[in-house]
C-alpha cells in the first residue's frame, strides 16, 4: 500500500 | 490605508472558487507589491501559494504592510454577490476588524457594498525551497481536469509517470484500472492547445486524486497548466491567474509503505 505524506515532511516552518 | 481595485472582478471570484474547497480560512498578506496568500489544507497534505501583483490593480494603494485573515467561504458568499461584469475593490482601514468589498457595474450605476469581519488566525508559513524539478509539463487545464475526473472513476491515487515520450497518468482500484498517456505536440495550431515537456531525468509519482480534484478549481483561471515534478518531492500544479499573478498549489506524494 502506499502512506500519505505530509508536507511538513518537505517543507520547513518559516 | 488599503485599497485594491480590479476592473475585472471576475478574475477575483474565480480565484475564491479556486480556494475555497480546500482552505477554511486564509491570511492575506498585503504590502506594496501586492496580495498573496500562503496557506495549507487542514491534514497538511497540501498547500496554496497565491499571488497578485499591484500591477493588475487599478488603483492600487498599501500604506503600511497589513495581514488580512479571512474566512473564505464567507468572501465567496460575498463574491457570488457580485456580477462577473463588475470591477471589484477590496478596503481596509488601518485598525479596523473589517474588511469592506465595493462592487461596481460597468456602468457605474449600481454601487454595491458589502462589509466582512476579519479573523484572528495563527499561521505557520512554509519556507519552500527553490527546485530545479526533473520534469516540467505544461498542458491544458481543461484536459487535466478531465483526466483527474476520469481517474477518480477508478481509484483514489493517480500514478504519474513522465518520460520524454509523454505522461501517462494511472490509477487502479475494486473494478479495475485505467492509463491515460498524452504525448507532447507542441506543434498544434493553438498554442493553449499544446502538451510540452521539459525533462531533466524520468520520474513517477503517486498522488491523491481528492486534492488534485480540488486544484482543478482553478481550472476557470487559465488556459493551460503547469506540473512540476522530481521524485519523492510534492508536485507544484501552477495556474496563471491572467496577467497578474498565479495560483500553485504543493501536494505531498503518497510513498510506499
Amino acid at each position: 500500500g502506499t502512506k500519505q505524506m505530509s508536507l511538513t515532511n518537505f517543507f520547513k516552518k518559516k | 490605508m488599503f485599497e485594491a481595485r480590479l476592473a475585472q472582478g471576475t478574475l477575483l471570484k474565480k480565484v475564491l472558487e479556486a480556494i475555497k474547497d480546500l482552505l477554511n480560512e486564509a491570511t492575506w498578506d498585503c504590502n506594496e507589491n501586492g496580495m498573496s496568500l500562503q496557506a495549507m489544507d487542514s491534514s497538511h497534505v497540501s498547500l496554496v501559494s497565491l499571488t497578485l501583483n499591484a500591477e493588475g490593480f487599478e488603483p492600487y494603494r498599501c500604506d503600511r504592510n497589513c495581514s488580512l485573515g479571512i474566512n473564505l467561504a464567507s468572501m465567496s458568499k460575498i463574491f457570488k454577490c457580485a456580477s462577473n461584469e463588475d470591477s471589484i475593490t477590496i478596503k481596509a482601514g488601518d485598525e479596523g476588524d473589517t474588511i469592506t468589498y465595493v462592487f461596481e457595474s460597468p456602468n457605474g450605476d449600481k454601487v454595491s457594498d458589502y462589509e466582512m469581519k476579519l479573523m484572528d488566525i495563527e499561521t505557520d508559513h512554509l519556507g519552500i525551497p527553490d527546485t530545479t524539478y526533473s520534469c516540467v509539463v505544461k498542458l491544458p487545464a481543461a484536459e487535466f481536469q478531465r483526466i483527474c475526473r476520469d481517474l477518480s472513476q477508478i481509484g483514489e491515487s493517480v500514478t504519474i509517470c513522465c518520460t520524454k515520450d509523454g505522461v501517462r497518468f494511472s490509477a487502479s482500484g475494486d473494478l479495475g484500472s485505467g492509463n491515460i498517456k498524452l504525448a507532447q505536440n507542441a506543434n498544434v495550431d493553438k498554442e493553449d492547445e499544446a502538451v510540452t515537456i521539459e525533462m531533466q531525468e524520468a520520474c513517477t509519482l503517486t498522488f491523491a486524486l481528492r486534492y488534485l480534484n480540488f486544484f482543478c478549481k482553478a481550472t476557470p483561471l487559465s488556459p493551460q497548466v503547469t506540473l512540476s515534478m522530481s521524485n519523492e518531492v510534492p508536485l507544484v500544479v501552477e495556474y496563471k491567474i491572467g496577467e497578474m499573478g498565479h495560483v500553485r498549489y504543493y501536494l505531498a506524494p503518497k510513498i510506499e509503505d
